[in-house]
């Protein structure tokens, strides 16, 4: 799936 | 957020500014792997691209910024302001070798097939080799400064604060980022033969960190 992944960690 | 993240950025932002302290204030960059700093630089510009688009957190943007600031002058210093204490014969990893399995890695394993999540996927996969070139110099040289050691100590025990951090979230958020876990796992390992110079001969008070 293309959906976006949010990345909370830096 | 959980303390195990925040002290591991924590380490991360000192471990960075022992680093840029040490060339900045010895005006040399002996010892220093340009290789290993050009690539850190690479991973925060290929992990930072949501620094517009998606906002998490003050935190999160300053620490962006914070990283991508400190990355670029350490480079700039190292290249540039004292390149002339750049030791490029020892500096000599082939960082082609970690590019290119990195890349194709992670357009072939990766959450979805967006740039910025190949891009992301790409500097998680980076992030876990980018240190090699400064471990390969050392080995090389067959010491190093305690200052770097510290360097290294810092960033080896955010990584390790990072391993405790996914542990509690999966505990309690159920959170579980396969990709940056076993990363995080790999990059964690390449520090343990560090570790056990570090706490065996540095910390005896030896100062400097000479190889057997």
């Amino acid at each position: 799936a293309d959906e976006e992944v949010a990345h909370d960690e830096l | 957020m959980n303390i195990f993240r925040l002290s591991g950025d924590v380490c991360h932002l000192v471990a960075i500014i022992i680093l840029f302290l040490k060339i900045w204030r010895s005006k040399s960059c002996a010892g220093i792997s340009g290789k290993s700093q050009l690539l850190f630089a690479l991973v925060f510009t290929t992990r930072y691209l949501d620094l517009f688009t998606a906002f998490i957190s003050i935190y999160n943007t300053v620490m962006k910024v914070v990283f991508l600031v400190l990355a670029y002058a350490t480079v700039s210093l190292i290249y540039f302001r004292f390149r002339k204490s750049y030791d490029s014969e020892s500096d000599s990893f082939r960082v082609e070798f970690l590019l290119v399995p990195v890349a194709g890695l992670s357009f072939l394993e990766n959450y979805s097939f967006t740039p910025l999540e190949i891009l992301w996927t790409f500097s998680i996969y980076l992030e876990s080799v980018a240190i090699l070139p400064q471990l390969f110099m050392i080995t090389k040289t067959g010491e190093a400064e305690s200052i770097t050691t510290h360097y290294l100590f810092f960033l080896g025990l955010y990584r390790t604060l990072y391993l405790a951090n996914w542990v509690w979230r999966y505990h309690e958020e159920g959170f579980f980022d396969q990709i940056a876990v076993v990363s995080g796992v790999v990059q964690t390992i390449f520090y343990c033969d560090f570790f056990y110079l570090y706490f065996t001969r540095v910390l005896r008070g030896s100062g400097k960190m000479t190889l057997p």
